[in-house]
C-alpha cells in the first residue's frame, strides 16, 4: 500500500485546492514556522477518520476548516482526499488505486466517501483495520509525541502496543 | 486477546534491542510489564541504557537520548507490525549532527518497505529525502506548496 | 496580595505586546485573567496572533509559534521583575532560521542587564555567545568541561 | 548580581570537581547528546534550593549523586558551590562574593553552607527571595518547559506569574 497522492481544499491553512504526489522514498516536508507543514500531517490524520480533536490540535472540528484571512473569507468546507496504490493487495478491496474523500462543513454535517461512493466514515475506519494506518496509527508521529510516548502520565505508550497486538 | 498481546510484546520486546543499539552502540535497552499477571492492564516499563553508561531511569536520560529511546520502540513495533507508511514530524530537533546521522541511516533502512514523509528543519535530513516538497506563506495565512528537487533543475523556494 | 498580583499582571500584559510584536512582525498578543473577579485563582488565558494571521487559539499555532508565543511571555515577566540571570535549554530547537535570529537579537537586548546561559545544539546560537564551553563525555559515563573560544586561539573540541 | 562562578563534585554525570566561571554576557553551552549540557542547569536549580526532583529528573534526590560507571565507583556525595558576585547589592546580605554550597550524602544526609558557614536550607532561599533567583525561578527554562507554559493542564503559567507578583 502506498499513499500516492494527498489533496486538500479548505483544510486550515490551505483554502485553495493543494495537492502533494508521494512517491515511495522518503519524502520531505521543509519550510518555515507556521507555514503549514504540521497542517498537511493533520489532514492525513483526519481523512483517515481521525475524530479526536485535541489530536488535531483544535476545540472542536470545526476548526480544521479554513477560518479565513485579513484578505480572504473564511470558507464553508474543508475536503481532503487521499489516493491509495493497493498495490500488495493489503487493503480488503479490490481496486488498485481508493480513494478516500472527506469532508465537513461549517453546519456540522460530515460526507465520506470511498472511491466517489458515499459511505460512512465507519467504513473506511474499517478498511484500515488492522494495516497500523488507522487514526491511532502509531505511524504518524507528531510534534511532542516523544514525551508523551515516554511518559508515565498518559496512555500512549500502552495503546501503541495495543494498536500492534 | 490475551496470548495476542503477550505474543506481539515479546515480538517487540526483541526487535526494540536490535534498534537501540543502531543507534546507540553498544547500547541495551528493553521494554517489559510491570505487572506481568496482567498484561491487558499493567503499565509498560521503558529501561534503556545508552553504550557505555550505567543502566538508569528513563527520565534521567537527556534530551536527545530520549527521543532515540522513543524512536526506537516506534521502529521495534514497526518490524513487528509494519506500516505502509510513516510520518515523522520534526523527530530530528533535539538530535546532534552524530545521532542524526544515525537515525537517518536507520530510516533508509526502513525505506525500502515503508514510505516516508519526512517534516524537519535540518539540512541534512532534508538532503536524505528523495523528494522535497516545501511549504510557504507568501500570502499571510495561506499556505502554498511548491516541490523542490535536488541535483540541480527545479531549484524553487530554498538552494538546499 | 490581590492588588499586587492584578499590578504585576496588568504590567506583565503591557509587556506581552511589546515583545511578541518584536518576534512577530506586525503580531499580537495578550495575556487575560479568565475570571477577573478571582484574580489570585482564575487561570490565565494567552492570546496570540501572528503578523498577518487571524486570531485563532494557542493550540492550532505552530511549533516554531508555540516556542516563540512562551518565550515572549517569559521575557514580559523579565522586564517587569528582571531576574539576575536566565538560563535558556535549548529553547531554539524548534525555530527556523530567520526566527533565531529575531530570538538572538531580543537575547542580546535583554543581555545588557541580564546574564545568560544557552544551552543549544545550533550554530547561529554559539556565533552569539560571548564565551562557550564545550562539553564532553570522551569517558562515557564521564562529563567534562573545555572552554571554546571563537576567532582564533583556544580550538579545544569544536572548531565553530 | 552576577553568576561569576559554579563547581560541581560528584553531581550527576560530574564525579571530579568541574569549574565553569561566567562573565557577564551570553554564555553558550554546547556538546552532545547526553554529554552532561543540562545536568548543569540542574545543579545550578539544585544549590540554590531546589527540593522537587521531578524538576531535577529524579524519582530521588539521591539520584544526584554520580551513580557511577563501568570503570568509576559511585561517588559517597554531591557538592555544588555556586559564587555570586552581590554587585548592586541586590542581595539582602553584606558581602560582595556570596559562596552558596549544597551537599548531599547518599546516607540522606544534607549539609548547606553560606561563605563557608553552615546554614540551613531555608536561609539559602530566603537570600533570594524576590529576587526571581530561587528554585521557583522563572529564569531557568528546562528543556520541555515550552509546552507546560502553554499548557491548560499544569500551573505552571500561573506560578510564573506569582513568582513575579
Ligand atoms: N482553521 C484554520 N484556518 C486558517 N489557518 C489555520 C487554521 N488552523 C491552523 N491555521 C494556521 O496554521 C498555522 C500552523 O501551521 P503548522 O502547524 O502546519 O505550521 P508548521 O509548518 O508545522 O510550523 P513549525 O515548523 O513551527 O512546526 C498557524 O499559524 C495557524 O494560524
Ligand atoms: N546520578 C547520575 N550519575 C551518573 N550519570 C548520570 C546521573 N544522572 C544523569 N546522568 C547521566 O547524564 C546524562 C544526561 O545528561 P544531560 O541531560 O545533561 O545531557 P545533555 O547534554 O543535556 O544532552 P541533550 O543535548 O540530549 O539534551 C544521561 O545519559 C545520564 O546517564
Ligand atoms: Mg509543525
Ligand atoms: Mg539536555
Amino acid at each position: 500500500m502506498l499513499l500516492s497522492r494527498l489533496e486538500l481544499t479548505g483544510f486550515k491553512s490551505f483554502p485553495e485546492r493543494t495537492v502533494l504526489e508521494f512517491n515511495g522514498g522518503i519524502t520531505g516536508v521543509v519550510g518555515p514556522n507556521g507555514c503549514g507543514k504540521s497542517n498537511i500531517l493533520d489532514s492525513i490524520r483526519w481523512v483517515l477518520g481521525e475524530q479526536r480533536t485535541s489530536v488535531l490540535r483544535s476545540a472542536k472540528m470545526e476548526e480544521v476548516i479554513f477560518s479565513g484571512t485579513k484578505t480572504l473569507k473564511p470558507t464553508g468546507m474543508a475536503e481532503v482526499n487521499l489516493i491509495i496504490k493497493n498495490n500488495r493487495g493489503v487493503l480488503p478491496i479490490e481496486y488498485d488505486n481508493i480513494v478516500i474523500t472527506r469532508r465537513l462543513f461549517r453546519s456540522g454535517e460530515s460526507e465520506y466517501y470511498l472511491n466517489k461512493n458515499r459511505c460512512r466514515l465507519k467504513d473506511i475506519m474499517e478498511l484500515f483495520f488492522d494495516t497500523g494506518m488507522g487514526p491511532h496509527a502509531y505511524s504518524v508521529i507528531q510534534q511532542g509525541m516523544i514525551d508523551s510516548i515516554l511518559s508515565d502520565k498518559t496512555e500512549d505508550r500502552r495503546s501503541l502496543f495495543e494498536e500492534a497486538a | 486477546a490475551e496470548q495476542r498481546f503477550l505474543k506481539t510484546f515479546d515480538a517487540i520486546e526483541k526487535n526494540y534491542q536490535n534498534v537501540f543499539s543502531k543507534l546507540f552502540e553498544n547500547g541495551e535497552a528493553h521494554v517489559e510489564l510491570e505487572d506481568p499477571s496482567l498484561p491487558l492492564e499493567s503499565p509498560i516499563r521503558i529501561l534503556a541504557r545508552p553504550g557505555g553508561k550505567k543502566l538508569l531511569s528513563v527520565a534521567q536520560l537527556s534530551g536527545g537520548e530520549r527521543a532515540l529511546t522513543a524512536i526506537s520502540l516506534l521502529f521495534a513495533i514497526y518490524l513487528v507490525k509494519p506500516s505502509p507508511f510513516c510520518i515523522l514530524d520534526e523527530v530530528d530537533a533535539p538530535l546532534d549532527d552524530i545521532n542524526l546521522v544515525r537515525f537517518l541511516q536507520l530510516i533508509k533502512g526502513f525505506a525500502k518497505d515503508t514510505q516516508f514523509i519526512v517534516i524537519t528543519h535540518n539540512k541534512l535530513t532534508m538532503e536524505a529525502s528523495d523528494i522535497l516538497y516545501g511549504v510557504t506563506m507568501e500570502n499571510p495565512g495561506v499556505s502554498k506548496v511548491v516541490s523542490v528537487r535536488f541535483g540541480g533543475g527545479n531549484g524553487d523556494g530554498d538552494n538546499n
